[in-house]
């Protein structure tokens, strides 16, 4: 179950990629990304940030909260409140 | 490619950067 | 706090994306992304497949994990558990 679980996240991943690459202004890099792993695809994008963005945005708040990294690096309120809940 | 590459050709022909937490996300047809 | 924790988590993932590309195989779309983000700081590079692909399967299986969802898409019996517990 794992081999499609890593080839669906790859695909998700390479698109939110594609979109980030978009969203940030490096539109070269985006196409040549998608010609890099040959996707010729019709690609609709989302509301900028971009996914890979606003998750990333969480997900790194979260990770710097953790108990033994909050005293190393900069955290929300939020996000301690969250780990230490 | 590395073996971390996607699969080249993804088998939608139209991919939608959509986020995966919208109530209208359909897992299925991604 | 949130300032320069969202500026930290920007840099980082501008970072994480170019090791993404770079260990996807994109080594064009890799030095296009520096170029166009003008960063000319060198960067040492973490293990294949990286940060970004690694916490990102992690964060996917667990959506697809997730009990309104698992019927639809692949995911890993420890992220049920995971999920479940």
């Amino acid at each position: 179950a794992t081999i499609p679980t890593r080839v669906a996240a790859g695909i998700r991943l390479a698109l939110y990629v594609y979109e980030y690459l978009l969203h940030v202004g490096a539109q070269k890099s985006a196409q040549t990304f998608l010609s890099e792993i040959r996707w010729e695809k019709n690609i609709t994008l989302g509301e900028p940030p971009g996914f890979l963005h606003s998750w990333w945005c969480v997900f790194w708040d979260l990770y710097c909260a953790a108990p033994d990294r909050r005293e190393a690096c900069e955290h929300s309120s939020e996000a301690k409140a969250f780990q230490d809940y | 490619l590395s073996e971390y590459a996607p699969p080249p050709n993804p088998n939608s022909d139209h991919l939608v950067a959509a986020n995966p937490f919208d109530d209208n996300y359909n897992t299925i047809s991604y």
